[in-house]
This record gives C-alpha cells, sequence and structure tokens, in this order.
C-alpha cells in the first residue's frame, strides 16, 4: 500500500510544487513507484514535467467530482516510475460545486484508497490556501509534509496550518501528522535565513529535516524546459539537495 | 472619491502583500491618503505594518459579513497618513460563510463606498487565489495592479488572471480593467529574470510599469522589524524602487 503525503503550506510560493516534483522525481530514481497529484489549479506540477495543456482533458477536477477514477485521469511522466494525475483552470470551480455534495471532504480520499496498491509513493501538490482543495488533501494524506521558505511572513503562517491539521485529525483523519517540515530557498548569504531556520528548528525540534534545499537558481530555471531540476542539472546543489531529502525521507519512514 | 486598487495575483509568494505595503507607504509620503485593506487570512500585510493579533479584534471578516462598518474596523498605522483595516485567521472562515449570502460577490464594494471620500487611495492586498475572497476586490476595485515576479511559474498563471478579470467586468464591474502589471524580485545575475520581463513587455506592451522591483534582502528583512521597507531602509534599492513607482502611479493616473 502507498504512502500517501500532502505537500501544503498556504503560504505562496514556499517551494510546494517544487518539492512535490523533485522529491517525487528523486523517489523514482532510487527505485519506488511514485504518483503526483497535481491539486493546484495553476497546474505548475503538470508544466514542471512537461504536460502541455492538450493532455490534460481527465484530471484532478474529474476525480474529485466522481467523473473519471483515478486510473483514468492516471498518465506517466517522461520520468520512468513517476505518474501523475495532472490539473487545470476547471479545478479552481471545484470547490465552489463541492459545497453542496455529501462527503465533500473525502471526495478525494475515496478515489486515492482505490489505487494504491501500485505506487510506494504518493504527494499531492497543493494550493496556497486552506480551502476545500487541501482539506481533501489532507483528509486523504497519511502524514504533511511542509515546504517552508526561510523568510518572516513564511514563518508567521505555520501555526495556521498546524492548527488546520490538528483540526482535520480530529474530525476526519484520526492517523495525521506533520512528517516533515523541509526549509526551502535558504540563502546562505543572507542573515534572516539563517533567523528563521534557528527559530523554526527550536520550535519544531527533530520534525525539521536535517537536509535544508538552498537558493539555486537551476532550480527556478528547469520548469521551462518542463523537467525536474534532478534531470535537468543532477549536478546543481538544489538537485543534490532533494536526492538527500528523498534518502532523509526514507530513513525516516523505516523508523516509523 | 479614492482610487481602489486591488492587488492581485494567484500566484503564491510574488509579492502582492510587499507591494501593498510599501507603494502604500510611498503614495502617503508623498502626501496621498492612503488605506490598506488586508483582504489574506495570512494577515501579513497587517503584520508587515506592526499590527499585532491584539488590535485585530475588528478586521475585514467584520466587513465582510455586515457586522461592523469600514470605519469600525480602520485603523492607523505607525506611517503619518496611512490606514489599515486588518485581517486575521477568522477571514478564511468568511469564504464558506458567504457562499448562501445575497449579493455576496458585493460585500466589500458596498463596505468600501462608504468610506472612500476620506482616502486618495484604497489598495487591496488579495491572496494567492481566485476564490470569492479575491472576487470581491475584483469587484470593489477601480482598477487592478498585478505584482509579476520574474519567474518561469509566475508567468503561467497570468492568463488564468486576466480571464478571471474579464469575467468579472463582463458580470459585476463593468470598468475594471488590468492599470499595471509590476515586476517584482527581478535579479539581475539571472537570465530567467530577463527572459520573463522580455516576454511579459512583449504580450503587454505598456502596461507593464517600467519600474521593476530588484530582489534585495532588505526587502525580506523589513517585516520582521514590522516595517515597511521604505521606513527601515530607505535608500535601498527596493525601497527606491517603491518611490519610483508610485510616481510612476501618479503620472500614468494624470494621463487617464
Ligand atoms: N530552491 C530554490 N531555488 C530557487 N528558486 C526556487 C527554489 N524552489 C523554488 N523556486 C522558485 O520559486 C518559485 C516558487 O516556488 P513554487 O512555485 O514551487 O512554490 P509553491 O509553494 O508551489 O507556490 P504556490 O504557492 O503558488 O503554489 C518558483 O518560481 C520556483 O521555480
Ligand atoms: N523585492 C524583493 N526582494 C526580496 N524579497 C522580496 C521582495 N519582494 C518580496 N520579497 C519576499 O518574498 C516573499 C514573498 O513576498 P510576499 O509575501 O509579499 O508575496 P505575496 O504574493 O503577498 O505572497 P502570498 O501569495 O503568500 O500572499 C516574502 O518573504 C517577501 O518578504
Ligand atoms: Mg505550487
Ligand atoms: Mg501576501
Amino acid at each position: 500500500k502507498a504512502r500517501v503525503l500532502a505537500i501544503a503550506n498556504q503560504k505562496g510560493g514556499v517551494g510546494k510544487t517544487t518539492t512535490a516534483i523533485n522529491l517525487a522525481t528523486a523517489l523514482a530514481a532510487i527505485q519506488k513507484r511514485a504518483l503526483i497529484i497535481d491539486l493546484d489549479p495553476q497546474g505548475n506540477a503538470s508544466t514542471g514535467l512537461g504536460l502541455g495543456q492538450e493532455v490534460r482533458a481527465i484530471n484532478t477536477y474529474h476525480v474529485l467530482m466522481g467523473e473519471a477514477s483515478l486510473q483514468d485521469a492516471i498518465q506517466p511522466t517522461d520520468i520512468p516510475g513517476l505518474d501523475i494525475v495532472s490539473s487545470g483552470m476547471d479545478l479552481s470551480a471545484a470547490e465552489i460545486e463541492m459545497i453542496d455534495v455529501e462527503r465533500r471532504e473525502y471526495a478525494l480520499r475515496d478515489a486515492v484508497r482505490a489505487a494504491t496498491d501500485d505506487y510506494d509513493y504518493v504527494l499531492i501538490d497543493c494550493p496556497p490556501a486552506l480551502g476545500l482543495l487541501t482539506v481533501n488533501a489532507l483528509v486523504a494524506a497519511d502524514a504533511v509534509l511542509v515546504p517552508l521558505q526561510c523568510e518572516f511572513f513564511a514563518l508567521e503562517g505555520i501555526s495556521h496550518l498546524t492548527k488546520t491539521v490538528e483540526r482535520i485529525k480530529g474530525r476526519f483523519n484520526p492517523g495525521l501528522h506533520i512528517q516533515g517540515i523541509v526549509l526551502t530557498m535558504y540563502d546562505k548569504r543572507n542573515n534572516l535565513s539563517d533567523q528563521v531556520a534557528n527559530d523554526v528548528r527550536e520550535y519544531f525540534g527533530d520534525t525539521v529535516y536535517k537536509t535544508v534545499i538552498p537558493r539555486n537558481v537551476r532550480v527556478s530555471e528547469a520548469p521551462s524546459h518542463g523537467r525536474p531540476v534532478l534531470i535537468y542539472d543532477i549536478n546543481c546543489a538544489g538537485a543534490q539537495a532533494y536526492l538527500h531529502l528523498a534518502s532523509e525521507l526514507i530513513h525516516q519512514e523505516r523508523q516509523m
């Protein structure tokens, strides 16, 4: 049975999509079968893996609405061992359309349960909000991975996220917990990065991964080529950090 | 009568809050009376202007719900000539609570109309989504200011935003238009910044402001001191760019 991880943080631009794409690619590179579910109407994870708009006809929107099974919506990426359920603009209508639906919080969980025997990992890329889409991801997930940008505003929002995880755990998904916080866009030339990193480690202790993702321009160039940075430039600091993160995650799960 | 501008872009982390805070401060510095409305449940604009949680008892949530007038919720900031309507976590409940309300798209517009004789500018800081909160801002606004980070993913989302603006213009607010796009976090050492800037100028022409906001660490340090970068370090490149942006905006409006 697959391990389902929600990559979530309501603060925008902290590296959720970049972490989903590159962690999934790193897991595939070490022979784990991985699936990414793009739950963000922006569809950045789909674009970052090279899927054009023309191949997104059946996507996460249809799965949430019950118009397609997860199997129908799954398609391969250029990365061996990594599949994706893409997303598009129609997904932004889902939140309003699902308001009156029975069991609206369980739509994704029910769909994911049906298909998880084929994968070792399912990573869900969440939008920058705590609305019904992210709630669906938190209900479907075994645990949450939180990318945290080393910036002041990003630190401020973390308590809002932990409260939401507790609320979902209490009402819908008793096993839910924050499995790890990964520091992103760390810039060693900038004191602020250090201050934020120290604050986060002091408050969250071992929940913070030792692996820190550095700010690295190759990481932000890769999506314009439709490739994960692991493929675009395996030797750059960003790609190496994501490989380390994957092995740290696997190691962590062996201890659980 | 005040000019009402929505600072909007559904892509996360592109500089909406930073632009709202510093443009408003720059306008106040040139003797314009300015009001910021924090419409993001993260409350970053409120924090960036030094408002603690304890003073946010009456906020944008109460205005949208009709429980307080805009006047009740307005409070001064440390910046002479700049007031704010703060926000807090309760605002994230507003989107779901407003679904069944009559005229749910007009809640902010009706409230803002009642108080705009006291200001020259009202800037609305939007959350990173195109849900009911951002729709309220677009219905209340005379025009939209779009911060656009010089990164690939940020470019991808712009057509989704322009379509949404057209939709709101057609159904709720016939005068709405994109007044300007401001390029943010421009890094001259990085080719990607140049490529994105060139693409945007080619596609949007004069709608893109000449003023470009550079990536500048002082900008990201300022919020941890509860101050706009214009106060934290007036001489830094980021602060100077926001002053230029304010004068470019004023000059643009004289031509309209
Ligand atoms: N380590 C890094 N170094 C440099 N740039 C990065 C890094 N990680 C992410 N980026 C860039 O920063 C921007 C934000 O990252 P990303 O889009 O992954 O964040 P997100 O949290 O998914 O955003 P959103 O909240 O909009 O979904 C992107 O342009 C991305 O390419
Ligand atoms: N010109 C700049 N140079 C350096 N850092 C910047 C600049 N502008 C913004 N930042 C930093 O980048 C991060 C994102 O900016 P900001 O929070 O203003 O974006 P946003 O679009 O409001 O995000 P959200 O989508 O979460 O509301 C913040 O940590 C901010 O301090
Ligand atoms: Mg994303
Ligand atoms: Mg913001």
